[in-house]
């Protein structure tokens, strides 16, 4: 553990709540992708599975199944609970082009060909692009509402700090995790965009972000 | 397997 890897889990978890408070408090799921949920909950569900294989310590225990809880959670209120507020007409993006070059590459590029480990492989590569339908859906309305833009700078900005912990990692411990590194890579390029648009339009300016 | 790291970050 060292302090981007704590930061950067710190961010993910303030990400999921801000989202959740969002939801809650207005009692409105409009402008949030759903499916983009629906796919952080495949990659925790993937990825945490070891959770009845192998016990790390009390915190990874605590945050896998905290993090388990709030991504069921957020599902069931854009879903369930406030499903009449949900833009499902805007969140048209076709998963299967995710999901079938995902599927396909975790069988091809994994360390074991064992269901577990092809689980946690599909999980990463999962996640590196289970934003893109949020992405899309502003892409498509032109515009996010601030608490929509804070959700996913705090998500940016866990997956910076955890490329800053694997740099910090390998000059430490040596470790070099090729999987993780890759798609975390990956996924953090598809937020730069994003980051640019946050800095210059929400921080600067009030209220909505509109796409120019 | 005993080669594979144990996948402690989340």
């Amino acid at each position: 553990m060292n302090i981007f890897r704590l930061a950067g889990d710190v961010c993910h978890l303030v990400a999921i709540i801000i989202l959740l408070l969002k939801i809650w408090r207005s009692r409105s799921c409009a402008g949030i992708s759903g499916k983009s949920q629906v796919l952080f909950a495949i990659v925790f569900t993937t990825r945490y599975l070891d959770l009845f294989t192998v016990f790390i310590s009390p915190y990874n225990t605590i945050m896998k199944v905290v993090f388990l809880a709030l991504s069921y959670a957020t599902v069931y209120l854009i879903y369930m609970r406030f499903r009449n507020t949900f833009n499902s007409e805007n969140d048209s993006f076709r998963l299967e082009f995710l999901l079938v070059p995902v599927i396909g590459l975790s069988f091809l590029e994994n360390y074991a060909f064992t269901p577990l480990e092809i689980l946690w492989t599909f999980s990463i590569f999962l996640e590196s692009v289970a934003i893109m339908p949020q992405l899309f859906m502003i892409t498509k309305t032109g515009e996010a509402e601030s608490i929509t833009t804070h959700y996913l700078f705090f998500l940016g900005l866990y997956r910076a700090l955890y490329i800053a912990n694997w740099v910090w990692r390998y000059h430490t411990e040596g470790f070099f995790d090729q999987i993780a590194v890759v798609s975390g890579v990956v996924q953090t390029i598809f937020y730069i965009d994003f980051f640019y648009l946050y800095v210059t339009k929400v921080l600067r300016g009030r209220g909505k972000m509109t796409l120019p | 397997d005993e080669d594979l790291q144990t996948k402690d970050e989340l």
